[in-house]
């Protein structure tokens, strides 16, 4: 498989993710 | 006890470079003989001497070794239970002078705090949880995590310990609706947790907050999936699976580890790598420990299993010992050392290089 097969990674993805999660 | 050389037998799979070895260096025998069901390694500081001593779990019994002289331990505490049976020891990096045990019978109902009384240095226990506990793992930063089920809500709990083994500090997790079966931390990621859950997906939350951030799912993998070790790279996040439940196919042989990696912005997954038996080799994963780069399990054909995860394949193999199955495996703290546990209760302690 290839990095791309996964979709658009951020380095930054738990910050992300808590932002965008519910309280 | 006279050194032994256990190398993997003669096997193409494995027959290239970089063969491991097992030698044993020392034996913790178990006088009592009473069923023996898990062991570990912590530090722990007496009059002032800090040493990394060796836990040992039988049913209803837990001890405390302390180095002697080369290669020999002594027995410095003990702590009975007479009740609820132990079912584990639960490691918790970073604690010093403080044991924590899951007891139970098929599930466990309680987790306690094993400790000595700083004045007359007796053995105590102190229980800090109990109900229809179903996961437990012990965090960096002197935390413990679990979660219970009671009639139709699940809990995730995180405690922060004090010195004295008591309960400093609650928080609660947002729980997903699906039974925990094991959590993971994430390496050098001390304010993330994994979660794998029974009907096949990783959920990922956020400590310091308790949001649950994401569910991935890995329903083309096995059932019953145990997430050993995870860590982010390059924005992604790659965890070591065991599959207690994988079937031999005759493509691959019988996976016992695997390597998947997972985009948590998409939940996009994939398998990397299978950890195979090498040819020859009968089993499924029965209980195991990963640390660093090295893998063990015991496998239900009662023999032990180590891979090196970079290599990618098996590197050595220690077979029954004694004619007595082996019942579980631990990697030490420090150098390599392989803890490895018969029921009867004796520990082998090997040197894996």
């Amino acid at each position: 498989c290839s990095k791309a097969d996964l979709g658009p990674v951020s380095l930054n993805w738990f910050e992300e993710l808590s932002s965008e999660a519910a309280p | 006890q006279s050194p032994e050389q256990t190398e993997i037998a003669d096997r193409p799979v494995c027959d290239s470079l970089n063969l491991g070895s097992l030698q044993l260096v020392s034996t913790l025998k178990n006088p009592s003989g009473s069923c023996s069901v898990d062991v570990n390694v912590m530090w722990w500081d007496e009059a002032g001497f800090k040493d990394l001593c060796i836990v040992t779990a039988c049913e209803y019994v837990v001890s405390l070794w302390k180095p002697a002289d080369p290669c020999q331990w002594e027995k410095i505490h003990t702590w009975h239970f007479t009740e609820v049976p132990v079912l584990q020891i639960i490691p918790v990096p970073d604690v010093c002078n403080l044991v924590f045990v899951a007891l139970g019978n098929l599930e466990i109902r309680e987790i306690r705090a094993l400790l000595c009384s700083s004045d007359d240095k007796s053995e105590k226990q102190k229980l800090l949880k109990s109900g229809n506990i179903k996961a437990v793992l012990g965090l960096s930063e002197r935390r413990l995590v679990n979660s219970s089920r009671a009639l139709c809500d699940q809990q995730v709990e995180v405690m922060t310990f004090a010195e004295d083994g008591g309960s400093k500090e609650k928080q609660f997790l947002m729980p997903p609706e699906e039974t925990i079966l094991t959590f993971a931390e994430v390496q050098g990621m001390q304010e993330s947790l994994l979660g794998t859950t029974a009907v096949n997906n990783v959920v990922i939350w956020n400590l310091k907050t308790g949001q649950l951030l994401k569910k991935i799912c890995i329903a083309d993998s096995y059932q019953a999936t145990v997430c050993h070790k995870a860590y982010s790279e390059a924005g992604l996040l790659f965890v070591i699976l065991s599959h207690p439940c994988a079937k031999e196919t005759e493509s691959s042989g019988s996976p016992v580890f695997q390597l998947m990696v997972m985009n948590p912005k998409t939940t996009l997954n994939v398998g990397v790598m299978l950890y195979c038996l090498p040819p020859g080799q009968a089993g499924r994963f029965l209980e195991g420990d990963v640390k660093d780069h090295l893998a063990a399990a015991v496998l239900t054909s009662g023999t032990v299993a180590i891979w090196d995860l970079l290599l990618g394949h098996c590197t050595a193999l220690l077979p029954p010992r004694s004619d007595q199955n082996w019942s579980f495996v631990k990697w030490s703290g420090t150098e390599s050392h392989l803890l490895a546990g018969q029921k009867d209760g004796n520990i082998y302690i090997y040197h894996y290089s």
